[in-house]
């Protein structure tokens, strides 16, 4: 008990990560982390969409029960005042807090991140992220445009910053005044990208070669899907670049040159997002912080990168659903840091040939509702209880379980002998 | 912890066809549902009716459905629903 919590979520993070098996993608920081956690392959998203999927995991009940399918209601007035995960934690005396995107902004958070029910104090939002969706993006012709595809030179675009590099240095300052007023925290951080636009600092295209960009094992609609199962990726249609392919709708398909570009700039997103949680992590060991906080990491769904000629989440399919889950906890899923030892220096993926295995991979099928009670318990809170079939006018209770009777913790390893065949492989 | 460990999701839309506001129809429009459990071995889905004035799903009002099984088909390629509705195997998810 009485971990701090640093809960990172990602926007449109499907696992393809070093952690996760991927050969292509550098993440070098995310894989240091998964080396030190408990890392679950199987991890699913409850919708494939943001706001919904959000709600659904802050608040730990499933979008039937939050009613939120949408991006236009706000759960504690359409549905019920249901407490929210960081909720809980403040109502247990840490302080919480919000840095960029972890409620959906907008009405389905009540135009204020649910603050002051979720957050001690007002959420964080880059400056930078109002020029997410302009035009920003310079094209061929010299001009700038709204573009899909948008690596940028950072020195040039507004404010010269973007927004995840914001998010970071103010999780970072957060970070140094928790550490001074030796205050138990909770502190939630939300990285906007790899979501589209893929907008991100352009030297990390050079992690990518064009000619190593493969497309999807199956670009194709699948002949028996059911074409209510489909999704016909309109948000990306309706950037300038793609708008110029002229691709017909809904089945498209993109030509197979410009596939390989959103791919490209799909993974450099990645490395650019593990860059941003490098340096996070590396703070929080700076601080001295790794050795009493529990670290998060997961998305709110994936992405289709051409799997069934999608281009987009919006689906049940499993490259929109499944997200990545790993959790550390301090002399659990790794040993406590030595004092002055290092658990997360930063990695520079441009440099850094990672090598570091998973500390524990479980293949059991768990979900994001789970997170809510999973956290509770880590941190030692008392576990909400699980929610009767019909819910509305209950406050506090979890429509997932705890997932930590699937951690193996460190003690358990060693009393293997040395022999992890069973740990890493469940 | 003797239960076989299940994930569900769900995913919304505004008709049986592809329209432009199939990705994010608003819940007004929302017309069917599409309801998914997998486990290890398989994904299962029904797309059934539903209501968005009161949020009832009518589970009687089968629109399609998928099943892929993980073994043979990660990719979830081959839908093999309508080719195993009568199997013991579907009869046993339902």
């Amino acid at each position: 008990g009485g971990k701090n919590v640093l809960f990172i979520v990602v926007d449109d993070l499907r696992p393809t990560l070093g952690c996760y098996g991927d050969n292509l993608v550098k993440s070098p920081n995310i894989d240091q982390l998964a080396s030190q956690s408990v890392v679950f392959q199987n991890a699913y998203a409850q919708q494939a969409v943001c706001a919904p999927s959000r709600v659904s995991f802050l608040t730990g009940r499933r979008p039937d029960t939050t009613r939120l399918y949408d991006f236009y209601s706000y759960w504690r007035v359409h549905a019920g005042n249901y407490s929210t995960l960081p909720q809980y934690f403040k109502e247990n005396g840490y302080t919480t807090m919000s840095v960029g995107k972890v409620f959906h902004p907008g009405i389905s958070s009540n135009y204020n991140d649910d603050y002051p029910y979720s957050w001690s104090i007002p959420p964080f939002h880059p400056s930078t992220e109002k020029y997410e969706n302009t035009k920003t993006c310079k094209g061929k012709d010299g001009q700038l445009h709204a573009n899909l595809v948008c690596p940028v030179d950072v020195a040039e675009v507004p404010e010269g910053t973007l927004p995840d590099i914001q998010s970071t240095e103010e999780a970072i300052r957060l970070l140094n005044i928790m550490k001074r007023k030796k205050q138990k925290f909770f502190l939630a951080v939300g990285y906007h990208k790899p979501h589209i636009p893929l907008r991100y600092p352009q030297e990390f295209l050079k992690l990518y070669p064009l000619e190593n960009i493969t497309l999807a094992p199956d670009p194709w609609v699948p002949e028996e899907l059911p074409p209510v199962a489909y999704n016909p990726w309109t948000d990306i249609r309706e950037r300038e670049d793609v708008q110029a392919l002229n691709i017909s709708f809904p089945y498209g398909p993109i030509p197979e040159d410009f596939q390989r570009l959103i791919r490209q700039s799909y993974f450099a997103a990645v490395s650019y997002l593990d860059m941003q949680v490098g340096l996070l992590l590396n703070a929080l060991d700076d601080l001295k912080l790794s050795r009493n906080t529990i670290v998060v990491f997961t998305a709110d769904h994936g992405w289709s990168l051409g799997e069934h000629g999608e281009w987009a989440k919006y689906s049940n399919f499993d490259v929109a659903t499944q997200v990545p889950l790993m959790f550390y906890v301090p002399g659990k899923t790794s040993s406590f840091a030595n004092p002055g030892g290092r658990k997360f220096p930063y990695l520079d993926p441009f440099t850094h040939v990672s090598n570091l295995i998973p500390q524990g991979q479980t293949k059991k099928i768990v979900e994001l509702v789970s997170l809510f009670p999973t956290l509770a318990e880590l941190a030692g809170l008392l576990i909400p209880a699980l929610c009767p079939e019909t819910s509305f006018d209950v406050a506090l209770c979890s429509e997932g379980e705890s997932i930590v009777r699937y951690f193996v913790s460190m003690e358990e390893k060693v009393d293997c002998g040395g022999d992890d065949s069973d740990y890493y492989q469940d | 912890d003797q239960k076989e460990p299940i994930a569900f999701c769900q995913y919304p839309r505004p008709a049986d066809t592809p329209q432009w506001n199939s990705d994010k129809p608003r819940l007004k429009d929302i017309k069917i549902m599409g309801y998914s459990m997998r486990t290890v071995d398989y994904r299962y889905t029904v797309w059934v009716g539903f209501n968005p004035n009161n949020f009832k799903a009518n589970f009687q009002d089968i629109h399609a459905g998928e099943l892929y099984m993980v073994g043979t088909d990660p990719g979830q390629d081959h839908n093999i629903y309508n080719n195993s509705l009568h199997s013991n195997f579907v009869k046993k998810i339902l």
